[in-house]
């Protein structure tokens, strides 16, 4: 995936069931944010691999006060990234769904 | 270690930790 300077990983186990799953995302680069950044740490959230929009959960961290409206493009990008690859790690080992 | 909360209108809950150690880029 594309170095967005913002990290996102799992936050546990997936078992490959699960549809919702516990992510942690944070800024490793504050440089690559159009936005200036205030250093809050690591932003632990749920999400519903079925249901949810990576881009609807950056709209609710900018609104939360994590980020500047001008970057929730690059932080919904890399939830949509990582939540790709999940998806896609779980095609491949065969897990349901 | 210190954690806070926040919680959205929507009802989403983020929780505030420190960054894994070694996980972020010189500055």
């Amino acid at each position: 995936a594309e170095d967005t300077g913002v990290r996102v990983e799992l936050n546990e186990e997936d078992d490959g069931k699960k549809s919702t799953i516990a992510l942690k995302l944070w800024v490793e680069d504050p440089k690559k944010l159009k936005g200036k950044y205030k250093d809050t740490g690591a932003i632990e959230f749920t999400f519903n691999l079925e249901k949810e929009v990576p881009e609807v959960v950056a709209q609710e961290m900018v609104e939360s006060g994590f980020f500047l409206e001008c970057d929730v493009k690059i932080v919904g990008k890399s939830i949509r990234d990582r939540v790709a690859l999940i998806k896609w790690r779980r095609v491949r080992t065969g897990s349901p769904n | 270690s210190a954690t806070s909360q926040v919680v959205h209108s929507a009802g989403r809950r983020f929780i505030v930790s420190p960054v894994p150690e070694g996980r972020l880029k010189d500055q």
